[in-house]
């Protein structure tokens, strides 16, 4: 099989549910089924979701939920008609569509079954839509498109736990009996207390941003790093930069990964780090003055430019281009005025070529992206600077 | 499936190919109506088979070959797999 580039993984609609406990209601049940059979087969559905998460499902036998549940044949009011046995099984909406399921009536529902089409295996992935999960193309996700055939012991997949927990982060732990639901203690629990979760969404400011060679995005403040995902924090930060990055020190000026190399240099005072993914170089840190001639100490930002590939450092109102493959690498003509960059401010906190090709700036807990072809801070709506910890914390 | 007793609409046509294709995001909405899908270059349309068969881990040929009707014929969920 001819493999794409990208690796195969779950989807993320874009929307999920700002509450964790979630109500539904089965308005309309299948023709062919006892009423109480389905009612435990969808709340078995739902537990898969809830296994992994801090989500919780109430059934509701009347008024408003959040999830709706149907079963329905051909057209039915949403626009989207059922076409009878076979081809589609079930649609469901995401949650900025309102999250409710439905199942085509006319297929032959089974449930404990390997004839017909199992209940439970068709409403947990039409539950994981109604939660802001799209299809994943990892074909023994519960969220791939397909139908699988009747599973005995179904559960899900590791890319189907990864991406609700991206949207609804871990399970928490339930410290007061200091076990996890199998029972086995977990005096030690890794995860810092939530409320140091707050930390950036009351103050979304940082120290730094930068992407590691693995291509993920990291956010470093304080003592403190959280590795972001494409919609929020990953869950389970933050966690010590010294207990991932060992020999690295917090506080840090600014930090950036040179792609060529593919090591990750870290700046604060007049020293620097480098990094082989999170194993320290030997013989690090070094004065700055040493392997960035040119460069000042007491930096406010750094990143490799996609314009050119070249390396930009900031401080206070200006800015200097290094370039490691000339002599000198960084000309005489800077230091330059930041003003250069129409429309950033002086005095940045970070700064970031983000894997969707746009730099972003950071400042205050507010962001600003980057137009490359304008050479300008980017017009759209809303405008920026936008507030960071909405946009890129999740809060 | 078929020792479930599926009675699976198979997609045997160009026609249910491209209306399947579009139903699923590969294709702009407008094919679903048999009569436009006259409309679609070549191009486009050997572009969303590959892209299906990319997504669901087939050989990527931009043909409908055998393979790629069997695939089309499994009973599925019907949300797209291309959410815009």
């Amino acid at each position: 099989v001819a493999s794409d580039h990208r690796s195969k993984r779950y989807a993320l609609q874009g929307s999920r549910w700002r509450v964790k406990n979630l109500t539904y209601k089965i308005s309309k049940y299948p023709s062919r089924l006892r009423k109480r059979d389905v009612d435990e087969e969808i709340k078995q559905a739902f537990s898969l979701w809830s296994e992994y998460t801090d989500l919780t499902f109430t059934p509701k036998s009347s008024g408003s939920v959040h999830i709706e549940i149907r079963f329905e044949r051909g057209e039915h009011g949403d626009g989207d008609p059922f076409d009878g046995p076979g081809g589609t099984l079930a649609h469901a909406y995401f949650p900025v569509y309102g999250g409710d399921a439905h199942f085509d009536d006319s297929e032959r529902w089974t449930i404990n079954s390997f004839t017909g089409t199992n209940l439970k295996q068709v409403a947990a992935h039409e539950f994981g839509h109604s939660l802001g999960l799209s299809h994943s193309d990892v074909r023994d996700a519960l969220m791939a498109p397909f139908y699988r055939g009747y599973e005995p012991s179904l559960s899900l997949d590791s890319d189907d736990i990864e991406g609700i927990q991206a949207l609804y982060g871990r399970k928490s732990r339930n410290t007061d009996r200091d076990s996890d639901s199998a029972g086995t203690s977990n005096r030690h629990t890794t995860e810092p207390p939530s409320e140091e979760d707050a930390e950036l969404c009351t103050s979304a400011s940082v120290d730094t941003m930068f992407n590691s060679a693995d291509g993920s995005t990291f956010a470093f403040k304080g003592q403190h790093y959280w590795k972001l995902t494409e919609e929020s924090i990953a869950p389970g930060y933050p966690q010590r930069i010294s207990k991932s990055w060992p020999g690295l020190p917090g506080d840090i000026d600014a930090a950036f990964t040179y792609v060529k190399n593919g090591k990750t240099y870290f700046f604060k005072g007049s020293q620097y780090w480098r990094y082989t993914g999170k194993k320290m170089d030997p013989n690090y840190p070094k004065p700055i003055s040493e392997g960035f001639t040119g460069i000042p100490d007491n930096l406010d930002a750094a990143f490799v430019w996609s314009g050119n590939g070249k390396i930009y450092f900031f401080k206070r109102d200006k800015f200097w281009r290094f370039d490691p493959a000339q002599r000198p690498p960084v000309k005489n003509t800077y230091p330059k005025p930041i003003a250069n960059w129409e429309g950033l401010p002086n005095d940045l906190d970070a700064a970031l070529q983000y894997t969707n090709g746009f730099t972003y700036f950071f400042k205050g807990g507010q962001y600003y992206r980057f137009n490359d072809r304008a050479f300008a801070v980017d017009v759209a709506n809303p405008p920026f600077p936008r507030p960071a910890g909405y946009w890129w914390f999740g809060c | 499936l078929s020792a479930s007793g599926y009675d699976a609409d198979s997609v045997t046509t160009d026609t249910q190919a491209m209306i399947y294709l579009s139903q699923y995001g590969y294709l702009s909405p407008s094919v679903k109506n048999p009569a436009m899908s006259h409309l679609m270059s070549e191009e486009s349309v050997s572009k969303a088979i590959s892209e299906f068969q990319s997504f669901v881990g087939l050989n990527i040929t931009g043909n409908l070959d055998t393979q790629t009707l069997r695939m089309m014929s499994i009973p599925r969920c019907g949300v797209k797999d291309k959410v815009g």
